[in-house]
């Protein structure tokens, strides 16, 4: 299906440290 | 790790005049998801601290941020042209709103119109354009156009203009007529 994401659920990600 | 619908190419232009126009352009990283995203975005100048006569081009894995790529040249731009004071107040959040807007498939199906968007740093004035692959599919572009204003936050005053391609490399002063405004 389509990728779909809307702005407060990227957001969500910017601070989160990157998976390992 | 969060996928994203298309694998997308972040390029960075810096002016050197001494040398030809497409060596100055070059792709900087590619990612395919949310994660990947926001390391390459926490990684790199935000735009407002780029010099004058750098772009940093965000585009669809495949489509080069020029008119001459077959996916651009029947395409245009919708146009948002700043003024000078708005570098240091507006132009980051303008610019990252743009990206979620691409990243997200903010356009329905009509994200697939969607080819890139571009942010240019000139000292005459900052302008930040999404680019879309079909001039003359006016359906298209006037949804992602009433979209992007709104996500942008502009004032239903505030108007925007989208320009075919071929009409800007037509003039040497850039200043080709809008085709459709929202």
């Amino acid at each position: 299906g389509k990728k779909q994401y809307d702005r407060e659920f990227l957001l969500d990600f910017q601070y989160m440290p990157p998976c390992i | 790790q969060h996928p994203l619908h298309y694998r997308w190419v972040l390029w960075f232009f810096k002016n050197d005049r001494s040398r030809p126009w497409q060596e100055n352009l070059q792709p900087v990283t590619r990612f395919n998801t949310v994660e990947d995203f926001w390391a390459t975005y926490r990684h790199i100048k935000l735009a407002s601290k780029l010099s004058s006569g750098c772009d940093y081009a965000l585009f669809k894995d495949g489509i080069q941020p020029m008119w001459e790529d077959y996916r651009n040249k029947r395409g245009g731009r919708w146009l948002l042209s700043l003024a000078k004071q708005q570098r240091h107040t507006e132009l980051d959040r303008l610019w990252l709103e743009t990206l979620l807007c691409l990243l997200g498939e903010s356009f329905e199906e009509f994200s697939q119109e969607v080819c890139g968007a571009v942010v240019n740093i000139r000292t005459k004035g900052d302008k930040i354009a999404v680019w879309t692959s079909e001039a003359e599919n006016q359906a298209g572009v006037m949804h992602i156009g009433h979209v992007y204003k709104e996500r942008l936050g502009l004032s239903a005053k505030t108007i925007i203009g989208y320009q075919a391609h071929a009409d800007t490399a037509a003039k040497s002063n850039s200043l080709a007529k809008n085709k459709f405004v929202v």
